[in-house]
């Protein structure tokens, strides 16, 4: 039987959920307290477990939405037991709803921190965040787990400045017969050229990850993130492994961290625990030194909401469908952790090393999710089909993604088709003489340069289709088989 | 087969895309040189 278990410490601390508690509505068992944060499956709010006083993070999450993923990620944080990974108190479930209580960390996401100040952080600063990133990673991988989405956006920092692994929607278990993964995974900047490739990975794919994330706290955004995704995605396995832009900024150990993590063998590259032994984080100032950029950035997020507030209240009536997105405080449909809160805009760095806002790489930074093998299954036969060949026409399974994420952009990128030229208006050249363009006005050249994106994407789109086309009948001949045998 | 189609129209385009940076770099540094 679960209990309400508290240490013997003057704080009363919970643990875990009592069955007295679960048993009850919970609002009964909690006192709401004020709204987070909101993501794409839901919205995470703070509150206060009325037992212990302990403030604690709910998230909730309509019942209609992915319920797979969700008990997977319950599932793993439930298993974990680290000072370095946010942890899991219990669920209930209320009307449509189901409320997963967490721990509340007070510091919110690196990220948050980084886009709040405005200004990307110190090497001390790195230094201890990844330290106990790695902390969380080396248990993480010691349970045979992979985070499978590190990034800022995913690590948090308690109100003390200790950083916690959280949002495990798309972690994966090991088992010993199923020793590396095949499955796309991840948010594609960070995302291990392993991992892209489809080869099958393991543990030490969250390392690069976490080799990527060192570089977004130094300069507030991965390596590649100005470039389209798609592209980025062909450029992270062919290209040599992404290096700080101004080496010269920066401490020789913190260079060579960085090279550590960015090994594209994954056979060659540190594991957490070798990582730990890394001079650049053995030996770090401790989390007290996060408590100042915690502090800033609560009163950044303060002054930005009095501020758009104000600037709300006189238009409140006029606008009233506009107000979430220009109050600032929360990303309604675009943003797509759960952890993170994020507001509407990811940094990007200007010339003065301050932060400026890029709107568009917001919708380009999420989390993606595909490919996903039937995780019960996999278990039950106990093997990883990795060079199984697949029963439609191979197709990227990232498309899926960019697919969502355009449609997720709606009018506005309508819009631009409209004002772009047609694509028979537009061919590119196959032969790849370019002579032509010697005859065309520099206007014209750069018009066609600037055209070339959206009629790219076009193009792939069509492709998409064709091959869409073609998967179709098969898919549909899986599904009747499926029904026949399930009939049987 | 998808794949390597995607990655024809990626080559493709960036091929052409290089050559359209080349040339408009090209027309500036002579408009440069007569200026």
């Amino acid at each position: 039987m679960e209990t309400v278990q508290l240490r013997n410490h003057p704080r009363r601390q919970l643990k875990k959920l009592s069955e007295e508690n679960l048993n009850r509505q919970p609002e009964e068992v909690f006192d709401v307290l004020e709204k987070l944060g909101e993501g794409s499956y839901g919205s995470v709010f703070k509150a206060s477990h009325k037992e212990t006083s302990q403030i604690v993070a709910i998230k909730q999450i309509p019942v209609e939405s992915d319920l797979q993923e969700i008990i997977k990620e319950i599932s793993i944080m439930q298993q974990c037991d680290s000072l370095h990974v946010v942890k899991y108190y219990g669920s209930y479930f209320k009307n449509s709803d189901l409320w997963i209580v967490m721990e509340y960390c007070g510091g919110g996401s690196v990220s948050d921190i980084i886009r709040l100040r405005k200004q990307t952080l110190k090497e001390e600063e790195i230094a201890t965040i990844l330290q106990s990133t790695l902390k969380g990673l080396e248990y993480l991988h010691f349970m045979r787990k992979i985070h499978r989405d590190i990034k800022a956006g995913n690590i948090l920092l308690s109100s003390e400045g200790v950083a916690k692994l959280a949002d495990f929607g798309v972690a994966g278990q090991l088992t010993d017969t199923m020793a590396k993964r095949n499955t796309v995974i991840g948010t594609p900047f960070w995302m291990a050229p392993e991992v892209i490739q489809e080869i099958g990975y393991n543990c030490v794919a969250d390392l690069w990850s976490l080799g990527i994330t060192a570089i977004e706290m130094a300069e507030g955004k991965p390596p590649y993130a100005d470039i389209h995704p798609m592209r980025a995605i062909f450029m992270i396995p062919s290209n040599p492994p992404p290096t700080l832009r101004k080496p010269e900024l920066w401490s020789k150990h913190f260079i060579d961290f960085i090279n550590q993590c960015l090994v594209k063998n994954p056979e060659q590259r540190a594991s957490a625990t070798e990582l730990l032994q890394h001079p650049f984080v053995k030996t770090t100032k401790g989390a007290s030194i996060l408590k100042h950029l915690i502090n800033e950035a609560m009163e950044a997020k303060i002054k930005r909401s009095e501020l758009q507030q104000r600037e709300v209240e006189p238009e409140e009536e006029e606008n009233a469908d506009e107000d979430d997105v220009d109050a600032g405080t929360m990303l309604q449909p675009r943003s797509t952790d759960m952890n993170t809160m994020q507001e509407f805009s990811t940094m990007s760095e200007g010339a003065d090393g301050t932060m400026v806002e890029n709107e568009h790489l917001e919708a380009q930074l999420g989390t993606m999710l595909i490919n996903e093998e039937d995780e019960d299954e996999d278990a039950e036969s106990g093997t990883m089909k990795q060079s199984d060949p697949p029963a439609q026409p191979a197709r990227p399974s990232f498309l899926e993604y960019f697919e969502k994420n355009e449609n997720q952009l709606g009018a506005s990128d309508n819009k631009t088709s409209e004002n772009s030229p047609s694509s028979s208006e537009f061919k590119i050249p196959l032969s790849g003489d370019y002579s032509f363009l010697k005859d065309w006005s520099v206007g014209e050249l750069q018009m066609r340069l600037t055209s070339l994106e959206p009629l790219m994407e076009s193009e792939i789109e069509e492709i998409h289709l064709k091959y869409q086309a073609k998967r179709q009948p098969i898919l549909d001949a899986i599904e009747s088989k499926k029904r026949r045998q399930q009939n049987v | 087969l998808f794949m390597k189609e995607l990655e024809r129209i990626v080559k493709l385009y960036e091929a052409y895309r290089q050559a359209l940076i080349t040339e408009v770099e090209t027309r500036k540094q002579r408009q440069q040189w007569y200026a």
